[in-house]
């Protein structure tokens, strides 16, 4: 079953405390919702009225914290520790794990050295751990660690909440692969007509020479 | 013969009752099941055979609790000659109609297979033996704990059996069966399963629950227990690494370096892992049992099915 | 419709199928 099949009772579970709670206890839900070790995704409880409600209150700091769990990384929350609360090691892990999604966003291949700078983790052993333990075994990404060449080769990786300006260039993505796609049917069509030209001509050929030698062996008898 | 076979069965009979299990199978073994001055019908050959044999089985279990701790191995006498009595079993089981015997022959077998670290076969055994519909045979009830522990016993048998292609069947199998997500073991069994390395506290808390002989020490001085688990982890991080050096091997496998190498080389020329050892730069190559060409067949094949399973969301939101 | 862009977007990463320099050498 794929994480988005996995969480999403979990993601209606937290919208509905998030329409039913308010202030103080929100700010709960939020941390409840952010520390889940099985909850990878934060739009839909981002867009809960009561939730956007919190701008500009003394709880506006919870919806920053969620709004980093839905787009951010270990290293913007590092960048901007002083103005969100303390993250607690569930919250912790959970925006490395994030952190990774993003990474394998923009490549498949993910340099240990990169990911050691962007975890905060020190040396290969405890790295590979976390990818093996909380990423592969999590399955929110599948693939493969090459220690030779110290790089993590992604396969698979689940998708994150999208930033408004990303759905342009995923238009464009599925634009170019359409046109790709069309493309290749297109030539294999045109192979296809190749292949059977081909092989008329082949059986032409083929008949005219059986005609030739019936005519030679008449000729001789 | 007669009166001989009497004494040595009430014999028997106050070993048994005094739990010297050894002595009392010893005393039944005088009787010669062959004789031919006497009419002896199958039956009783049978239940006799198999009698002897579960209290060899008794006695061997006994001293595995003893020896056991000893932490050596031991070729036991006793689990040798019920292993001897249930083969003769097996010749007479197959025309028996007595229903309670032929369990009790099938219990038996399935122990001394497992006594004998033939794990796989002991395994299918139990897990035959769980599959048991009937609730009373003859006049003994067969309860739901009952074939709880052959199931159990039947994981734990798969899990500690050598890791390889039969293996995995047999664990496909108990994990597709449904009565296994009660057991207590199932969390190892899944993570087995799942070809997951599993960490040391959890190999610990599955030794919790092993038998004596299954914790028993190899010739090379490392248990059962140990071989079954590094074997697995190592399978399991052929599946997560391109390559590995063998200190990180070591370091994620909790053994030497070099005892890891040795077991990858030994798997691997058993052909129960693919995969190839540099010994210069001490690093091993896992290779993926498919080609490269039809990765890239499976992988298009992944890519579409996602693409379904999006087209299909899109259609049940009625977008 | 979150839960679909995340998927889509999940999707597009498995692009291109297989990128391995063995792969090539094969397909060619």
């Amino acid at each position: 079953m794929d994480i988005e099949q996995k969480q999403e009772e979990l993601i209606e579970y937290f919208v509905k405390q998030a329409e039913t709670h308010k202030g103080a206890s929100l700010a709960n839900v939020i941390v409840e919702a952010t520390s889940h070790s099985s909850l990878f995704a934060f739009s839909e409880i981002l867009s809960v009225p009561n939730i956007v409600q919190l701008q500009g209150t003394e709880h506006s700091v919870y919806l920053d914290m969620l709004r980093l769990f839905a787009h951010g990384t270990w290293n913007d929350y590092k960048s901007s520790a002083g103005c969100l609360p303390q993250l607690i090691p569930d919250q912790i892990r959970k925006l490395k794990q994030l952190s990774v999604l993003t990474m394998a966003e923009m490549n498949k291949v993910l340099p240990y050295d990169q990911l050691m700078q962007e975890l905060d983790v020190s040396n290969v052993r405890e790295l590979e751990d976390f990818l093996i333990n909380e990423c592969m075994y999590a399955g929110i990404v599948r693939g493969k660690l090459d220690q030779l060449r110290r790089c993590f080769e992604v396969q698979f990786a689940a998708g994150r909440d999208l930033r408004p300006e990303q759905l342009g260039s995923m238009i464009q993505t599925l634009t170019n692969w359409l046109a790709t796609s069309d493309n290749l049917l297109l030539s294999i069509q045109d192979k296809i007509k190749w292949a059977d030209t081909m092989s008329e001509l082949d059986k032409k050929h083929q008949k005219e020479v059986e005609d030739r030698v019936e005519e030679v062996k008449k000729s001789l008898s | 013969e007669e009166q001989v076979l009497i004494i040595r069965e009430k014999l028997a009979e106050l070993y048994e009752s005094e739990q010297q299990w050894s002595r009392a199978a010893q005393m039944l073994s005088g009787i010669d099941l062959d004789s031919g001055i006497r009419m002896i019908d199958d039956t009783y050959r049978l239940s006799k055979c198999v009698q002897i044999a579960r209290l060899y089985l008794e006695s061997a279990k006994f001293a595995a609790k003893n020896d056991g701790s000893a932490g050596f191995i031991w070729q036991d006498d006793d689990a040798v000659n019920a292993e001897a009595f249930i083969n003769k079993a097996s010749f007479l089981v197959s025309n028996s109609q007595q229903e309670v015997l032929n369990l009790q022959y099938k219990v038996c077998y399935a122990r001394i297979l497992d006594l004998k670290r033939k794990f796989l076969e002991a395994a299918l055994r139990y897990y035959d033996i769980s599959q048991i519909e009937k609730r009373q045979i003859g006049d003994e009830w067969i309860d739901e704990e009952a074939l709880q522990q052959a199931l159990t016993a039947a994981v734990t048998c798969t899990i500690l059996a050598a890791a390889g292609p039969q293996r995995s069947r047999v664990l496909a199998t108990l994990y597709k069966d449904e009565r296994c997500s009660k057991l207590k073991i199932y969390p190892i069994l899944q993570k087995v399963y799942l070809e997951r390395i599993l960490r040391k506290p959890e190999i610990d808390a599955f030794a919790e629950e092993l038998k004596a002989h299954q914790k028993a020490l190899l010739p090379d001085n490392s248990t059962v227990l140990d071989r079954a688990m590094i074997e697995h982890n190592l399978l399991s991080a052929s599946k997560l690494y391109t390559n590995i050096s063998f200190e990180e091997l070591g370091t994620l496998l909790g053994i030497a370096p070099q005892k890891a190498e040795k077991i990858a080389s030994r798997m691997i020329y058993e052909d129960r892992m693919r995969g190839s050892i540099d010994q210069v730069e001490a690093v091993i190559h896992f290779e993926d049992d498919t080609e490269e060409l039809q990765q890239w067949d499976q992988q298009i094949v992944g890519l579409c099915q996602a693409l379904n399973d999006v087209l299909d969301s899109m259609a049940k939101k009625g977008l | 419709e979150n839960s679909l862009l995340r998927q889509v977007s999940s999707l597009l990463r498995r692009l291109p199928a297989i990128e391995s320099g063995k792969f090539q050498d094969d397909f060619l």
